[in-house]
């Protein structure tokens, strides 16, 4: 009768993950998610920009099909009426719940995160969401700034928190609403971090020391990058401490110091949301959800961390358009725990370090348009069928393809001599 | 080999572009202002763009008119740093292939 779903979505999360092979990053409860999980190696999203990504893998259409390259335009008005995969789950008995930040917020989700379409109840975003560009950071004077690096004290915030912690208190409340409703849920949890600005508990950085962070392979511009290829970083120029900088425009590059605290930072709040996540899937063992729940883990696109010289998305390279993507499916992936033990225990990342191995995975080429069939038929409802060419009218159909059929298959290169 | 290529899974992404030169809103051009599209095409072996001509009005891409090409292969170059389109007949194999 079909399991419940909490799809997670980070903003800006790149593979920088202990279960990705990286040896620097602090992850242990992704790490541990993935240990449970089939992980795909090479992930890509369709665009490297929030909305087009998130409008493109929430209603399984490429960006050509949903016409939004930038985030302006709301899909059902400007392209199509097309459904959304938390759309097609509501109106196949789920109740389904958003948390954070799934749909990019404003004009290409409609101003409601495609409520109600999309949604049973108006999706929640945390209270102080709207000071996340505020000048929160405070900087050697004393003073507070809109930075880009902005290690905070928690306590000195507004209201004394953070979106991301506010959010998974609210996922948290509506896991125990849903235990006793006894009803299938499509639970989306969206965190913001490490989307800019990087401001994140400041006692995330004691994991990462300066000296051990060392920069990008390949800091410099690619002498034969063609230049309409380059993306100019122009988000990050415009916080405080990077225009303080006074770097040159287009090709910079950054002074080196700062490219060590960026990526510095941005590993720190990749670790400080693995705490969220850790919580988040603690909370689903305690409320006995583990068993009956799949839970699918992603990003809307990658980030570069100097990489070719560039920083933020807005390219095509695979820095900016790889992701994370693991399924863990109780039964599939993992036996089915006995009753009562626990699959997701907390895992502090100031304390372990025993790095887990993913239980499967698979190096197949992926996209994440692909999310909506895959997970229709995990979860036992009809995929949505192929779109024809062009599908601009068809408002239910898939320009992905589901990826069940990789969960078990033996990896090796298939159709070209094996 | 082509029938290699077109057997693997392949993960396409785009990305708009107001112009063949960087400028203040090359990251994030608004639909009126693009004028470029970079299409890939990746498999485990190669990442391959071409950036080609894009009419926001119509939302339609000129493959004929290229303003520009990319072709990496991940086993000698992952990090993707030598784009070899114009300097092998890899580019020019896959000119032809689309």
């Amino acid at each position: 009768d079909g399991m419940n779903i909490l799809f997670i979505v980070v903003d800006d999360l790149r593979p920088v993950l202990g279960c990705y092979g990286d040896k620097l990053v602090k992850s242990p409860n992704i790490d541990q998610l993935a240990s449970r999980s089939v992980v795909f190696s090479n992930a890509y999203a369709q665009q490297a920009l929030c909305a087009p990504s998130r409008v493109s893998f929430l209603t399984g259409r490429r960006p050509d099909t949903t016409r939004l390259y930038d985030f302006y335009s709301y899909w059902r008005v400007h392209a199509g009426n097309y459904s959304t995969m938390p759309q097609y789950f509501k109106e196949n008995g789920y109740v389904t719940l958003s948390v954070g930040k799934v749909f990019h917020p404003g004009v290409s989700s409609n101003h409601s995160d495609d409520y109600p379409y999309s949604w049973s109840i108006p999706p929640f975003h945390p209270s102080t969401e709207k000071y996340e560009n505020d000048k929160t950071c405070r900087g050697k004077d004393g003073k507070l700034y809109a930075n880009l690096v902005c290690p905070v004290d928690v306590t000195e915030m507004p209201k004394g928190t953070l979106p991301d912690i506010q959010s998974t208190a609210e996922a948290i409340r509506l896991l125990n609403v849903m235990k006793d409703k006894k009803q299938k849920f499509f639970l989306a949890v969206g965190y913001h971090k490490p989307h800019i600005p990087l401001r994140y508990p400041q006692e995330f950085l004691k994991l990462y020391p300066l000296e051990n962070i060392p920069l990008a392979p390949d800091p410099w511009v690619p002498e034969k990058l063609p230049s309409v290829a380059y993306n100019p970083w122009t988000d990050i120029r415009r916080r405080d401490d990077v225009e303080a900088l006074n770097v040159s425009f287009p090709y910079g590059p950054l002074p080196e110091e700062f490219q060590r605290q960026i990526r510095q930072s941005y590993y720190a709040a990749v670790s400080y949301l693995d705490v969220q996540v850790g919580l988040l899937l603690s909370a689903l063992d305690n409320v006995g959800l583990s068993n009956n729940t799949m839970v699918v883990f992603t990003a809307d696109h990658g980030w570069s961390l100097g990489e070719h010289g560039e920083w933020a998305k807005y390219s095509n390279f695979d820095v900016a358009t790889r992701v994370p993507l693991m399924f863990y499916v109780p039964g599939m992936t993992t036996p089915s725990a006995s009753q009562g033990m626990r699959v997701f225990p907390y895992l502090d990342p100031f304390s372990h370090n025993v790095n887990s191995v993913p239980q499967g995975q698979s190096k197949k080429v992926v996209e994440l348009v692909s999310l909506f069939p895959t997970l229709a038929e995990l979860a036992g409802l009809q995929v949505p069928p192929a779109c024809p060419e062009p599908s601009l009218h068809v408002g239910l159909c898939t320009e992905g393809t589901s990826l069940v059929r990789y969960f078990s298959a033996s990896e090796g290169k298939e159709g070209c001599g094996g | 080999t082509a029938r290699c290529f077109y057997e693997e899974p392949a993960a396409l992404s785009q990305y708009p572009r107001p112009a063949d030169t960087p400028q203040w809103n090359s990251d994030k051009p608004k639909l009126k202002d693009i004028r470029i599209m970079g299409y890939s095409m990746r498999t485990i072996d190669y990442r391959y763009t071409v950036w080609v001509q894009f009419n926001p009005k119509n939302f339609t891409a000129n493959f004929e008119d290229v303003h520009a090409g990319e072709l990496y292969v991940m086993e000698t170059d992952p990090n993707q740093d030598y784009n070899i389109y114009n300097n092998t007949s890899h580019g020019w194999l896959f000119k032809k292939v689309l």
